[in-house]
């Protein structure tokens, strides 16, 4: 049945207000599990972009996703989804 | 598969680890059963064994923390990271750690195991039927003391099965009280407290004192998680209170008003609207035992899959019925070697078409018509990386006519015979294992052996022999001794059986006699030896074999067995070979 009154949205204390962007969600994901390193994250934006897109592909590949090199929905599902905190890539 | 640079293992087949903490979400015996099995994973496929110590330092240590707990590498609070673990190695390596933060379940929801009642220690029954109303959740009605229980069937009204549910006023866990319940209220730091809390400390863990006064006493414990503990928000683990008013309305379950992401959540007081307490309701949470058998593949060298399936893969994901991947299986084998074949060699490059060219799992692990359990040449599977071993008959125990000893150890029943030994495990249905090497498996024992039997309590293995007696833990030993030192006296044959009859004693049978052996202090009970006929009618008097399996008494002689229940009555009569050896 329909709410009879409209549905009030609460922000509840002690909870993050707002999710991180995209982007930032990538980047960060990218480095914690070893698919990039801090200096191609602060790189300039021409090579961060290329480095990124490198980056994205190896992850894509590594976690059997289609390999884009684009922050496409089902990527950045996959880097919201629970997982192991062991890095992917190095030691 | 993957494994770690430079190929990290471990240089000792005989691992052993260490449980630090527990999570308030599960029963501490529910934890530790599953991490067991998270090992047995790994153990059925290879030479590998593990043992649970309970101090020092072991091989793997386990504990369960949030945020930065320790080692630098933080978990994210709820969801996110849900654990990790370090290559092998001394110290930190080899470790697991898993984020507390989350829920932790066997992956379908709470698991609320009951205490005391009459219901054994089993699990709630949700929902079940109470005085015609139907419950979710454990309650305290029906009761004066508060104590919340629940029943363990579906309907209390007609079965009267019941068991109390987790509460910081039935028992504590850890801390220095012994299990002793919290007083409440109680005074710390001049303050008096009326529930548990996490007031003075940084972990977030739930704590209460066990008397009136922890400043004067100091003697605490940690409060185990109510069934409605809520996870995150700004009070994790207190239980929803119902009713509780939400912008005014009053609510007797969780909602998800408010919300726009759907979750369900609670108020921890009264009222939301004046204290500001919240949290996530339990959802189905996250299974220890596949969390814990991912994690310890890392522990014991094995780095992440690409393989979807794979238990390797890093992504979480619920498996009801769970089976271990060919890829897994030849990432661990690679590493340790499959036990008793050949040694690990390092295979060729799978090709990459695609997983319908690797080999299933079928034709790696089903048993061929001579209940060996390798494949040959002539199922046409390819099998790169061991060569086919050709059936020996002195391994296959189905052309055993006899057995030295029967007994169940770690849930698996063990065969013995001449120095050899196989592992049957009804509940893995992977068929006869073995045969494996008994000097390997437990030195110094000789080849025939006349009895065996594993304390429940303290999983020793202890092993007979004429007049000598064995006992094991892990791979470490006291013996050979003379069963005289148990009080067995002089006269007595040889040991042919032995059944545990719980709180600590297990009856040793031999000849038409039996003695009950106090385990702890490892002596048998005045009164002793009784005659097996006096309680044991309609089994054979001078059994070969004797033992428990699966909670029912066995008693062999030739080629058959018969099966006692508990209540001593015989229910079954059949052969050892195609019953319990399950031979075709």
């Amino acid at each position: 049945p329909l709410q009879s009154k409209q549905q009030s949205v609460v922000t509840f204390p002690g909870e993050l207000v707002t999710s991180l962007p995209d982007l930032e969600l990538a980047e960060s994901y990218l480095l914690r599990f070893g698919y990039v390193t801090a200096a191609e994250v602060g790189a300039k934006t021409g090579s961060k972009h290329e480095s990124l897109a490198t980056a994205l592909r190896k992850m894509q590949k590594h976690l059997g996703l289609e390999e884009t090199g684009e922050l496409d929905a089902d990527t950045l599902e996959a880097m919201r989804a629970p997982r192991c905190g062991v890095p992917d890539v190095g030691t | 598969f993957l494994t770690f640079e430079g190929d990290l293992k471990w240089d000792h087949m005989d691992l052993t680890y260490r449980v630090m903490n527990y999570s308030p979400d599960l029963d501490q015996a529910i934890i530790d059963d599953a991490f067991k099995r998270a090992f047995k994973v790994w153990s059925d496929v290879t030479p590998l064994t593990f043992t649970q110590i309970y101090s020092g330092e072991a091989d793997i240590m386990i504990m369960f923390g949030s945020g930065e707990h320790g080692d630098g590498y933080p978990f994210d609070g709820k969801d996110g990271l849900l654990a990790h673990a370090f290559p092998p190695g001394l110290n930190i390596q080899g470790d697991a750690h898993f984020d507390d933060d989350e829920l932790w379940t066997l992956g379908a929801g709470i698991v609320v195991k009951t205490r005391y009642g009459n219901a054994n220690g089993t699990n709630c029954h949700f929902p079940f039927i109470f005085e015609g109303r139907s419950y979710s959740r454990c309650t305290t009605e029906g009761r004066r003391d508060g104590l919340p229980w629940c029943a363990t069937t579906a309907s209390y009204d007609q079965d009267k099965k019941y068991g109390f549910c987790p509460s910081e006023l039935l028992y504590t866990n850890g801390g220095n009280s012994d299990g002793s319940p919290c007083v409440f209220p109680f005074i710390f730091e001049g303050n008096s407290y009326d529930a548990c809390t996490t007031d003075g400390r940084s972990d977030g863990y739930r704590w209460c004192a066990t008397t009136a006064s922890f400043d004067q006493d100091k003697k605490y414990g940690f409060c185990p998680n109510r069934d409605t503990a809520v996870i995150g928000g700004n009070s994790q683990g207190d239980p929803c209170i119902f009713p509780f008013i939400f912008l005014g309305q009053s609510y007797n379950s969780c909602t998800s008003q408010g919300r726009h992401d759907g979750k369900l959540w609670c108020a921890t007081t009264s009222n939301y609207d004046t204290d500001k307490k919240w949290g996530f309701c339990p959802d189905r949470g996250y299974s220890i035992f596949l969390v814990a058998a991912h994690e310890f593949g890392h522990s014991l060298g094995l780095d992440h899959s690409s393989v979807r399936e794979a238990l390797m893969y890093p992504m979480y994901s619920y498996i009801q019925d769970f089976q271990l991947h060919p890829d897994d299986i030849q990432g661990i084998q690679f590493l340790y070697g499959r036990g008793s074949g050949p040694k690990p060699t390092i295979p060729t490059p799978l090709p990459t078409e695609g997983p319908q060219t690797m080999p299933t799992e079928e034709s790696q692990t089903m048993p061929t018509e001579a209940g060996s359990t390798s494949t040959t040449e002539e199922e046409g599977m390819p099998e790169p990386t061991t060569q086919p071993i050709p059936v020996d008959p002195s391994q296959d125990a189905c052309m055993e006519k006899s057995f030295d000893a029967i007994t169940e150890i770690n849930g698996e029943l063990h065969f013995f015979k001449d120095g050899k030994y196989w592992t049957y495990s009804s509940f893995w249905k992977s068929g006869i294992q073995g045969a494996f090497s008994v000097a390997n498996t437990w030195p110094g024992l000789p080849a025939v052996i006349d009895a065996s039997f594993q304390d429940v309590l303290t999983k020793r293995v202890f092993f007979f022999a004429g007049q000598q007696f064995w006992v094991f833990s892990g791979k470490s030993v006291l013996g050979p001794r003379n069963i005289e030192k148990l009080g067995i006296g002089r006269g007595a044959g040889r040991i042919t059986g032995a059944l545990q009859r719980g709180r600590g004693k297990v009856l040793l049978f031999s000849g038409e006699n039996y003695w009950r052996l106090d385990v702890k202090v490892q002596r048998v009970d005045k009164g002793y030896p009784r005659a097996t006929d006096d309680i044991f009618t309609g089994v054979p008097l001078d059994a070969r074999n004797v033992f428990l399996y699966q909670d029912k008494y066995h008693f062999c002689q030739g080629s058959f067995y018969w099966r006692m229940t508990p209540q001593l009555q015989v229910d079954r009569v059949g052969y050892i070979k195609y019953d319990l050896l399950q031979c075709p």
